[in-house]
Protein backbone atom coordinates (compact mmCIF):
# COMPACT_ATOMS: atom_id res chain seq x y z
CA UNK A 1 0.00 0.00 0.00
CA UNK A 2 1.10 3.53 -0.27
CA UNK A 3 2.13 5.68 2.74
CA UNK A 4 0.32 8.80 3.81
CA UNK A 5 3.23 10.45 2.57
CA UNK A 6 3.01 8.83 -0.67
CA UNK A 7 -0.22 9.57 -1.04
CA UNK A 8 0.18 12.89 -0.37
CA UNK A 9 2.67 13.48 -2.93
CA UNK A 10 0.67 11.50 -5.92
CA UNK A 11 -2.36 14.04 -5.17
CA UNK A 12 -0.10 16.97 -5.53
CA UNK A 13 1.49 15.94 -8.48
CA UNK A 14 -1.57 15.15 -9.98
CA UNK A 15 -3.01 18.38 -8.93
CA UNK A 16 -0.49 20.05 -10.62
CA UNK A 17 -0.56 17.89 -13.70
CA UNK A 18 -4.20 18.23 -14.08
CA UNK A 19 -4.00 22.26 -13.47
CA UNK A 20 -0.91 23.12 -15.90
CA UNK A 21 -2.80 22.59 -19.42
CA UNK A 22 -2.29 23.55 -22.83
CA UNK A 23 -4.77 27.10 -22.92
CA UNK A 24 -8.11 25.94 -24.24
CA UNK A 25 -8.67 28.50 -26.51
CA UNK A 26 -5.12 27.30 -27.95
CA UNK A 27 -6.66 23.88 -28.32
CA UNK A 28 -9.87 25.21 -30.07
CA UNK A 29 -7.65 26.53 -32.65
CA UNK A 30 -5.73 24.04 -33.73
CA UNK A 31 -9.18 22.00 -34.40
CA UNK A 32 -10.17 24.69 -37.25
CA UNK A 33 -10.25 22.62 -40.08
CA UNK A 34 -9.18 25.25 -42.45
CA UNK A 35 -5.54 26.72 -42.72
CA UNK A 36 -2.78 27.32 -44.56
CA UNK A 37 0.63 26.17 -44.45
CA UNK A 38 1.78 29.07 -42.78
CA UNK A 39 -0.92 29.47 -40.42
CA UNK A 40 -0.21 25.87 -39.67
CA UNK A 41 3.79 26.55 -38.72
CA UNK A 42 2.45 29.71 -36.43
CA UNK A 43 0.11 27.74 -34.57
CA UNK A 44 2.45 24.69 -34.08
CA UNK A 45 4.87 27.33 -32.68
CA UNK A 46 2.82 28.90 -30.45
CA UNK A 47 1.42 25.77 -28.86
CA UNK A 48 4.87 24.12 -28.74
CA UNK A 49 6.02 27.60 -26.06
CA UNK A 50 2.85 27.44 -24.35
CA UNK A 51 3.05 23.59 -24.21
CA UNK A 52 7.05 24.70 -22.37
CA UNK A 53 5.13 27.11 -20.52
CA UNK A 54 2.74 24.64 -18.41
CA UNK A 55 5.68 22.16 -18.50
CA UNK A 56 7.56 24.59 -16.47
CA UNK A 57 4.57 26.11 -14.44
CA UNK A 58 3.72 22.37 -13.40
CA UNK A 59 8.15 21.48 -12.46
CA UNK A 60 7.92 24.68 -10.71
CA UNK A 61 5.39 22.63 -8.43
CA UNK A 62 7.42 19.09 -8.12
CA UNK A 63 8.44 18.81 -4.49
CA UNK A 64 11.99 20.05 -3.57
CA UNK A 65 12.77 21.20 -7.38
CA UNK A 66 13.02 25.21 -6.97
CA UNK A 67 15.43 24.12 -3.77
CA UNK A 68 17.65 23.08 -6.43
CA UNK A 69 20.63 25.32 -8.22
CA UNK A 70 18.57 27.60 -10.75
CA UNK A 71 20.73 26.28 -13.75
CA UNK A 72 20.35 22.59 -13.23
CA UNK A 73 16.41 23.59 -12.88
CA UNK A 74 17.42 24.89 -16.57
CA UNK A 75 19.38 21.84 -17.23
CA UNK A 76 16.54 19.61 -16.13
CA UNK A 77 13.58 21.53 -18.06
CA UNK A 78 15.93 21.88 -21.47
CA UNK A 79 16.85 18.03 -21.47
CA UNK A 80 13.39 16.52 -20.85
CA UNK A 81 10.89 19.32 -22.21
CA UNK A 82 10.62 17.68 -25.64
CA UNK A 83 10.03 14.21 -23.61
CA UNK A 84 7.85 15.73 -21.19
CA UNK A 85 5.51 16.73 -24.04
CA UNK A 86 5.91 13.87 -26.62
CA UNK A 87 4.31 12.06 -23.59
CA UNK A 88 1.33 14.96 -23.33
CA UNK A 89 0.66 14.49 -26.70
CA UNK A 90 1.18 11.06 -26.25
CA UNK A 91 -1.84 11.25 -24.03
CA UNK A 92 -4.42 13.63 -25.94
CA UNK A 93 -3.99 11.10 -29.17
CA UNK A 94 -5.04 8.13 -26.94
CA UNK A 95 -7.94 9.47 -25.47
CA UNK A 96 -11.23 9.27 -27.09
CA UNK A 97 -11.80 12.60 -28.86
CA UNK A 98 -14.79 13.37 -30.23
CA UNK A 99 -15.79 12.67 -33.85
CA UNK A 100 -13.37 13.96 -36.21
CA UNK A 101 -10.63 15.65 -34.06
CA UNK A 102 -7.98 13.07 -34.01
CA UNK A 103 -8.01 13.14 -37.99
CA UNK A 104 -7.43 17.03 -37.51
CA UNK A 105 -4.89 16.75 -35.25
CA UNK A 106 -3.11 14.17 -37.19
CA UNK A 107 -3.57 15.83 -40.68
CA UNK A 108 -1.80 19.08 -39.01
CA UNK A 109 0.87 17.21 -37.86
CA UNK A 110 1.42 15.66 -41.16
CA UNK A 111 1.14 18.50 -43.04
CA UNK A 112 3.28 20.74 -40.21
CA UNK A 113 6.41 19.97 -43.45
CA UNK A 114 8.26 17.70 -41.09
CA UNK A 115 9.23 14.80 -43.26
CA UNK A 116 7.45 11.17 -42.34
CA UNK A 117 10.95 9.63 -41.15
CA UNK A 118 10.15 11.27 -38.35
CA UNK A 119 6.36 11.32 -38.06
CA UNK A 120 5.96 7.55 -38.05
CA UNK A 121 7.94 6.91 -35.06
CA UNK A 122 6.27 9.76 -33.58
CA UNK A 123 2.81 8.32 -34.10
CA UNK A 124 4.25 4.86 -33.03
CA UNK A 125 5.25 6.03 -30.03
CA UNK A 126 2.13 7.51 -29.37
CA UNK A 127 0.03 4.09 -30.22
CA UNK A 128 2.75 2.55 -27.08
CA UNK A 129 1.45 4.60 -25.11
CA UNK A 130 -2.31 4.39 -25.79
CA UNK A 131 -1.79 0.25 -25.66
CA UNK A 132 -0.57 0.96 -21.96
CA UNK A 133 -4.05 2.43 -20.98
CA UNK A 134 -2.06 4.56 -18.48
CA UNK A 135 -4.49 6.57 -15.62
CA UNK A 136 -4.24 10.43 -15.05
CA UNK A 137 -1.83 8.95 -11.88
CA UNK A 138 0.90 7.34 -13.89
CA UNK A 139 0.77 9.98 -16.89
CA UNK A 140 1.29 12.44 -13.96
CA UNK A 141 3.99 10.48 -12.22
CA UNK A 142 5.96 9.16 -15.29
CA UNK A 143 5.83 13.32 -16.69
CA UNK A 144 7.91 13.74 -13.04
CA UNK A 145 10.02 11.41 -13.76
CA UNK A 146 11.19 12.38 -16.55
CA UNK A 147 11.80 15.69 -15.91
CA UNK A 148 13.74 14.63 -12.89
CA UNK A 149 16.09 12.83 -14.82
CA UNK A 150 19.64 13.26 -12.79
CA UNK A 151 21.52 11.85 -16.29
CA UNK A 152 20.46 15.02 -18.46
CA UNK A 153 23.94 17.22 -19.59
CA UNK A 154 24.87 19.86 -17.47
CA UNK A 155 23.65 19.04 -14.56
CA UNK A 156 26.16 19.19 -11.60
CA UNK A 157 24.70 18.14 -8.42
CA UNK A 158 23.22 14.84 -9.39
CA UNK A 159 22.76 13.42 -6.07
CA UNK A 160 19.89 15.72 -5.29
CA UNK A 161 18.27 15.55 -8.38
CA UNK A 162 18.34 12.02 -7.73
CA UNK A 163 17.11 12.31 -4.30
CA UNK A 164 13.88 14.12 -5.84
CA UNK A 165 13.00 11.39 -8.31
CA UNK A 166 13.50 8.49 -5.94
CA UNK A 167 9.97 8.61 -3.66
CA UNK A 168 8.51 9.65 -7.28
CA UNK A 169 9.77 6.12 -8.78
CA UNK A 170 8.87 4.45 -5.18
CA UNK A 171 5.20 5.86 -5.52
CA UNK A 172 5.03 4.43 -9.45
CA UNK A 173 5.93 1.34 -8.72
CA UNK A 174 4.10 0.68 -5.74
CA UNK A 175 0.85 1.91 -7.67
CA UNK A 176 1.14 -0.31 -10.70
CA UNK A 177 1.11 -3.01 -8.22
CA UNK A 178 -1.55 -1.70 -6.77
CA UNK A 179 -3.72 -1.12 -9.99
CA UNK A 180 -2.48 -3.51 -12.29
CA UNK A 181 -2.47 -6.68 -10.13
CA UNK A 182 -2.44 -8.84 -13.29
CA UNK A 183 0.27 -7.20 -15.10
CA UNK A 184 3.35 -7.61 -12.94
CA UNK A 185 5.38 -6.16 -16.33
CA UNK A 186 3.53 -2.71 -16.09
CA UNK A 187 5.93 -0.70 -14.23
CA UNK A 188 8.44 -2.21 -16.51
CA UNK A 189 6.76 -1.37 -19.69
CA UNK A 190 6.30 2.09 -18.56
CA UNK A 191 9.94 2.80 -17.76
CA UNK A 192 10.49 1.52 -21.04
CA UNK A 193 8.51 4.18 -22.55
CA UNK A 194 11.39 6.16 -20.91
CA UNK A 195 13.72 4.66 -23.10
CA UNK A 196 11.48 5.64 -26.30
CA UNK A 197 11.00 9.27 -25.43
CA UNK A 198 15.14 9.08 -25.09
CA UNK A 199 14.83 7.96 -28.79
CA UNK A 200 12.68 10.44 -30.06
CA UNK A 201 14.20 13.13 -28.34
CA UNK A 202 17.48 12.74 -29.54
CA UNK A 203 16.27 12.80 -33.24
CA UNK A 204 14.38 15.79 -32.04
CA UNK A 205 16.80 18.26 -33.11
CA UNK A 206 17.20 16.48 -36.79
CA UNK A 207 13.52 16.63 -37.00
CA UNK A 208 13.51 20.53 -35.85
CA UNK A 209 16.50 20.82 -39.19
CA UNK A 210 14.42 19.29 -41.42
CA UNK A 211 11.02 21.31 -40.43
CA UNK A 212 13.52 24.63 -40.94
CA UNK A 213 14.65 23.44 -44.21
CA UNK A 214 11.00 23.05 -45.24
CA UNK B 1 7.43 36.79 -31.03
CA UNK B 2 7.59 33.59 -29.54
CA UNK B 3 8.88 31.90 -32.24
CA UNK B 4 12.31 33.43 -32.56
CA UNK B 5 12.75 32.33 -28.99
CA UNK B 6 14.97 29.51 -28.54
CA UNK B 7 13.91 26.50 -25.49
CA UNK B 8 16.18 27.50 -23.42
CA UNK B 9 14.77 31.37 -23.56
CA UNK B 10 11.38 30.39 -22.86
CA UNK B 11 12.59 28.03 -20.13
CA UNK B 12 14.13 31.14 -18.19
CA UNK B 13 11.03 33.25 -18.96
CA UNK B 14 8.50 30.69 -17.40
CA UNK B 15 11.23 30.38 -14.52
CA UNK B 16 10.57 33.82 -13.66
CA UNK B 17 7.80 34.83 -13.97
CA UNK B 18 4.74 33.21 -12.83
CA UNK B 19 2.01 31.73 -15.97
CA UNK B 20 -0.55 32.27 -13.83
CA UNK B 21 -0.15 36.45 -13.84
Amino acid sequence: ELTQEQLSLLNYILDAYNKYRIPLDMTKSLLQEQFSADENFILLTEMATSHVQVLVEFTKRLPGFQSLDHEDQIALLKGSAVEAMFLRSAQIFTRKLPHGHNEVLEDRIRKSGISDEYITPMFNFYKSIGELQMTQEEHALLTAITILSPDRPFVKDVLSVERLQEPMLEVLHTFCKLHHPHDPQHFARLLGRLTELRTLNHHHAEMLMSWRMN
Amino acid sequence: PASNLGLEDIIRKALMGNFDD
